[in-house]
């Protein structure tokens, strides 16, 4: 494995989006997932719709009565990429544009999808394996605690203490190995984490946060989308 | 004012006093400057009080992140007037998860070399 890799460097990851105040962090994790791996199967970049999945996709677990995905109220990214599977794929952000609320009927149409998903699939809570799968099969979707997030500036976040129970969905994009982290005296290897909060937080919309212990379950809740690989209108 | 002349004297009691002086000092400051960097306005008074303490409560939450998550930097962001049942309503929205038993395990890769 290489010491550090970041898909933005190769292509992968489109801009930095913002959700607005609508609990689909779900919707956005999945999506940049499958656009990575859509570049991947094609070499082509695609901005998709989030919205789709918002207003389309109530997909549930089949594990858990009522669990399903439910728009601006939550979901899951795993139960997205089944709904994905299942409709045939997602049309591109311009053909069904993000609104920002679920107040909206499923306006998909199908002979506009542009990135279909072959399979996907949960990676173990080993930190070596997120990194070997993220480097092989593009952008992950990850679960992670949030709550540091709400003041997060920039820098590494490597808190004491946090949580470990998931309230957020985000895009694993790459890892360093090398954040400084001064008090500790040592460097500090970190994931890069893309977010859906828009370019005017963070780091330009990203998140770092330290490898090494499963901080704030960023290691727990990590699934891998493969894309089919289609032609484009 | 009910500080005794020993205890003003302890550095440590200064530093808290010092620091509750600033943040109520700095906080109309910071408020201030957020709402222009984020261009938030209130329809009426008691919303903008009502948001300015929420906002004085956030200043001190960073202040406790930054505590305990050094490496980091904390400070006001365009989520500082809310409160956190706010944000987690408003911005989080990730269901629990039941790994589903249906969902296939990514293979192990190898990871050296």
């Amino acid at each position: 494995l290489p010491s550090d890799f970041d898909w933005r460097d190769y292509g992968a990851v489109t801009n930095v989006k913002d959700q607005g105040s609508c609990g689909s962090c779900w919707s956005f994790s999945a999506t940049g997932a499958l656009e990575g791996a859509h570049f991947l199967a094609t070499g082509e970049l695609v901005s998709l719709s989030e919205q789709q999945l918002v207003d389309c996709d109530h997909e549930c677990d089949p594990e858990e009565y009522g669990a399903c995905d439910s728009g601006c109220n939550g979901g899951l990214m795993t139960t997205a990429f089944e709904y994905t599977l299942k409709a045939g794929g997602l049309e591109r952000e311009q053909d069904y544009p993000y609104t920002g609320t679920d107040r909206g009927t499923c306006k998909f149409d199908q002979s506009k999808v542009v990135a279909s998903v072959s399979n996907f699939s949960v990676i173990s809570v080993d930190e070596d394996q997120i990194a070997a799968n993220l480097v092989k099969n593009g952008p992950l979707a990850v679960g992670i605690n949030a709550v540091f997030m709400q003041t997060y500036i920039g820098g590494v976040s490597c808190p004491f203490i946090c949580s470990r129970r998931q309230d957020h969905g985000v895009l694993l994009v790459g890892y360093g190995s090398a954040g400084y982290a001064p008090i500790r005296f040592k460097e500090k290897p970190f994931w890069i984490i893309k977010n859906s909060w828009g370019a005017n937080w963070g780091e330009n919309g990203y998140y770092k946060i330290c490898r090494g212990r499963n901080i704030c379950g960023v290691d727990s809740m990590v699934s891998s989308v493969a894309a089919l690989h289609t032609t484009t209108r | 004012s009910t500080i005794s002349m020993f205890e003003a004297d302890d550095p440590l009691i200064q530093q808290v006093v010092s620091d509750a002086e600033d943040h109520l000092l700095n906080a109309e400051h910071h408020f201030a400057a957020f709402k222009t960097d984020f261009g938030k306005t209130y329809a009426t008074q008691e919303e903008h009080d009502y948001r300015f303490g929420v906002f004085k409560n956030n200043l001190l939450r960073a202040k406790r992140h930054q505590a305990i998550d050094p490496t980091a930097v904390h400070g006001v962001t365009k989520f500082s007037d809310l409160t956190p049942r706010e944000f987690r309503r408003q911005f989080l929205g990730l269901r629990r998860l039941q790994l589903p038993s249906h969902a296939s395990k990514a293979p192990i890769l190898p990871t050296n070399d």
